[in-house]
């Protein structure tokens, strides 16, 4: 999966990916404060593509805010919303919106869930629904934080380390190996980066196609510009 | 409970000489004395607790225990007081030590003490409540769990029942063939005496092995005799008691809307557990009955949209609709009870239903309202509006993670009740009989009257509905000590309309009970006490502000007069051991049960431009 930190003020993006054996669940976001856990598991192609690189995707995400005893469980079949000791099962296939004191959601169609925490997070879920047949690719989901302004300074994670803003310099753009698509050095963290110039896709938009959003990238599972490496951000279960 | 046990390793130091309970009876009103003594025979210091069980619906009266020839009693103080005074015992919000919950009916108070080597110690408690009729029985609990067997071990209780006892049983769920026949009971006419007292070796699972089969509870149940219909008066010491179950009325036929939680929570066994009761329920209605179901969960679903005869097509065609009904979703209770009251409401002004009938709401719900309107006042107010006190509401609350208290204060403020329907194997008996109490209504809108100069501080004396097995009782002080004539009417509609008119005297208590005359004492006014309490604290969960606050300190000030461990109060139990703290005991309510089960979240506000931070696949 690919990961996007967009930042509105500096006109600029960051983006990463983030791989790992098919089944692996990375923590994306957690605040001790607000109590907002947020877990994916990875899942990857049916079977090895003939350019023997296995993509991996989200497939599965766990949401938690255990200060209010709301849960809910995205994969790509279905939603499950554990709230005050009840618990609601939605389709994808079924259009559907829900209002409770903690947690609001909206669901269009086969596409997209809208997920607002009170006092907390507001975030997107897309489901990118892929030709049943196809030989190798299968359904998966994309997540998107629009409103995370509430969480408190402690929140952390894959995505959350980013809701505080990050401070970085780029300098000495020169030609990358792919055409077009420059390398430069980050300077970030204390440290100094080998950056690529490309974009990635946002399908907030546009589900099927996306929108491509120009980013810096940052290579080696994202090394570098999070805190420590991805493996530290691997956890044993959704929840 | 743990009768007596002791905490140490060293068995056999500690003997656990004598416990007996005696339950005394009169007129509905019980006050069981549990004693029990233990004698420290090792060579140090022991602790030595003691652990019984007593109902739910029982105040706490008095504690004492008594070692080496000092007696420390407990003091009933206003739980407030109590707790600033004694913080280390009571932590804020929290009920203290010494009574906790158990079980469904039952709550568990215990206490221990350190007792010197060879010294002897004897608790003695006391608890008070008036036996509610039930399905046309009173039934007294009462629970025994000795770890070890006692050397003297006794149930006695005796009931004094002047209008006459129709039928009494004494059984025990731990009885067996060989302690059966130790079950005496003595029945006259207007008294009854039943003792239970099996030897040392009785006791015993088997000769010389340890634990006892003396663990369980000892009920009795029994019902009096209902001669009159306008009820029996009692008088004795300036008070009187006004007892109203009227036999041989015929039952309105009612008009009942049963709104059914399907949301997510009820998934599984809560789930399946409804369709039975209500497959059962569906089966008992009454031919002249109407009936409505309603299902919901974020969404309302109607079986019909207007309520139907019970013929057997109807009810075979419910019992179809019911074994469908499927979990999913949130909680919209305000949505589901306006449509069952606009439902009754829609039907009545089209005349579809019997002019002389009950109208009445079964609510049965699992959780808080989590969709919809999910404001409990705002719930509440609109459920109040809608009805308009025209119909009965019912709140049965399924499970530990129900808002109690909302639907409690919601039934009361709409002539009804709730009723917490514990999860268990037999859950759906317990709706079944929650259902049969509320089944049969014989009367609506029950007035006892009384002269107004002759009588003072009446308890409750109008009820909206009396269903067939229960009583109304309404006690009162008298102004007139020495009144010969005391008339009462009483006016209610029903089937047939109620109107009944009479008078009482006061009964020679040395004529009726020759030789127990003075075992009705102060049992009369307790009676009232207790009940008047009991409506005070029902008052001060609704109605206005000022009047809430005012039946709060009512209930209060009558708790501590007549030493009633209430919720409003605590007994105070000081240890011998002077660098210890006392020890609370408070009376529990369904509410501190439910409070453990919420919890609270924080959230940190941090102003910014939201930017979009994402993971996807491409």
């Amino acid at each position: 999966p690919h990961f996007m930190i967009e930042l509105p003020d500096k006109n600029d993006a960051l983006c990463f990916n983030i791989n790992d054996k098919p089944g692996t669940i990375f923590n994306l976001v957690r605040d001790p404060v607000s109590g907002i856990l947020v877990n994916g598991q990875i899942i990857g192609d049916k079977k090895i593509p003939p350019d023997g690189v296995i993509n991996t995707y989200f497939y599965r995400f766990g949401i938690t805010r255990w200060t209010l005893g709301v849960r809910l469980e995205v994969n790509t079949e279905f939603i499950t919303v554990y709230q005050g000791g009840e618990r609601i099962k939605l389709l994808w296939s079924a259009p559907s919106s829900l209002k409770g004191p903690n947690v609001d959601m909206v669901l269009t169609k086969d596409r997209s869930l809208m997920v607002t925490l009170k006092d907390s997070v507001k975030f997107v879920i897309l489901l990118h629904k892929v030709w049943e047949k196809h030989p190798y690719h299968r359904d998966y989901l994309g997540f998107y934080t629009l409103d995370s302004h509430l969480l408190s300074p402690s929140a952390h994670g894959l995505l959350g380390q980013f809701y505080h803003g990050i401070e970085y310099e780029v300098s000495d753009l020169h030609p990358g190996e792919v055409p077009g698509k420059p390398d430069a050095t980050m300077f970030v963290k204390g440290q100094q980066l080998n950056v690529t110039r490309g974009w990635q896709r946002d399908f907030r938009n546009d589900v099927k196609n996306g929108e491509n959003v120009p980013c810096w990238f940052i290579h080696n599972n994202g090394t570098g510009i999070i805190d420590g490496d991805a493996s530290d951000y691997i956890v044993s279960g959704l929840f | 409970a743990r009768l007596l046990q002791k905490r140490n390793a060293d068995v056999g130091t500690v003997e656990v000489h004598s416990f007996t309970v005696d339950c005394a009876v009169r007129s509905r009103f019980a006050r069981t004395i549990m004693t029990s003594t233990a004698i420290n025979k090792g060579n140090a210091a022991r602790e030595i607790s003691f652990e019984v069980e007593l109902p739910k619906t029982a105040f706490i009266s008095n504690f004492s225990m008594e070692i080496e020839e000092q007696v420390y009693v407990g003091q009933v103080k206003e739980k407030e007081k109590a707790k600033q005074q004694y913080d280390k015992a009571v932590s804020a919000g929290k009920t203290a030590g010494l009574v906790k919950a158990s079980g469904r009916k039952m709550e568990k108070f215990s206490v221990s003490v350190n007792i010197a080597s060879n010294s002897k110690v004897t608790f003695v408690l006391t608890y008070e409540e008036l036996l509610q009729r039930t399905l046309g029985q009173y039934e007294i609990v009462i629970r025994v769990k000795p770890k070890e067997p006692v050397q003297e071990f006794k149930i006695v209780s005796n009931i004094f029942e002047p209008q006459g006892i129709s039928y009494i049983d004494a059984h025990a769920t731990f009885l067996t063939n060989d302690l059966l026949p130790l079950v005496e009971k003595t029945v006259t006419d207007k008294k009854a005496h039943i003792s239970f007292s099996p030897t040392i070796e009785q006791q015993r699972k088997c000769p010389d092995c340890p634990g006892t089969i003396i663990d369980g509870d000892f009920i009795i149940k029994y019902d009096v005799n209902r001669d009159k219909n306008l009820g029996d008066i009692q008088i004795a010491n300036g008070y009187f008691v006004h007892f109203f179950a009227p036999k041989d009325l015929t039952r309105l036929p009612k008009n009942v809307v049963f709104v059914i939680d399907r949301s997510g929570s009820m998934s599984g066994t809560k789930m399946q557990q409804t369709r039975e009761a209500m497959i059962k329920i569906l089966e008992d209605l009454h031919p002249e009955d109407h009936f409505g179901i309603i299902q919901f969960d974020h969404s309302v679903d109607s079986w019909r949209n207007s309520l139907s005869l019970a013929t057997e097509e109807n009810i075979s065609e419910a019992m179809a609709y019911v074994k469908k009904i499927a979990e999913n979703g949130f909680t919209d209770i305000n949505a589901a009870v306006l449509k069952a009251v606009d439902m009754l409401v829609t039907d009545r002004k089209a005349k579809r239903l019997p002019e002389k009938s009950m109208d009445m709401i079964i609510l049965l719900t699992d959780g808080d309202p989590t969709s919809g309107e999910t404001r409990v006042p705002v719930i509440q107010q609109n459920v109040r509006n809608a009805i308009g006190g025209n119909m009965s509401l019912y709140g049965l609350g399924f499970g530990n993670d129900v808002d109690y208290g909302f639907l409690d204060v919601m039934s009361r403020e709409n002539k009804g009740l709730a009723r917490r329907i514990y999860t268990g194997a037999d859950a759906a008996l317990q709706l079944q009989g929650f259902y049969d109490e509320v089944s049969s209504p014989l009367l609506l809108d029950v007035d006892l009257r009384y002269p107004d100069n002759a009588v003072e501080s009446l308890t409750t004396n109008h009820f909206s509905q009396l269903f067939n097995g229960s009583e109304i009782i309404v006690a009162g002080r008298l102004t007139d000590n020495d009144i010969d004539n005391f008339p009462v009417e009483v006016y209610g509609q029903g089937f047939d309309d109620f109107s009944e008119i009479g008078q009482f005297s006061a009964v020679d208590w040395s004529v009726m009970y020759p030789e127990d005359d003075y075992i009705f004492g102060d049992f009369t006014e307790r009676l009232w006490a207790y009940l008047t309490i009991q409506q005070l604290l029902e008052k001060s969960k609704t109605g206005a502000a000022d009047e809430k606050a005012n039946a709060t300190a009512k209930a209060l000030d009558m708790s501590l007069q007549y030493s009633f461990v209430t919720p409003l109060t605590s007994m105070v139990v000081t240890k011998p051991e002077a660098d210890d703290s006392p020890m609370i005991a408070d009376k529990l309510t369904e509410e501190q049960r439910q409070q453990a089960e919420r919890s609270g979240g924080v959230s940190h506000y941090r102003p910014s431009t939201p930017p979009t931070y994402f993971v996807d696949g491409d």
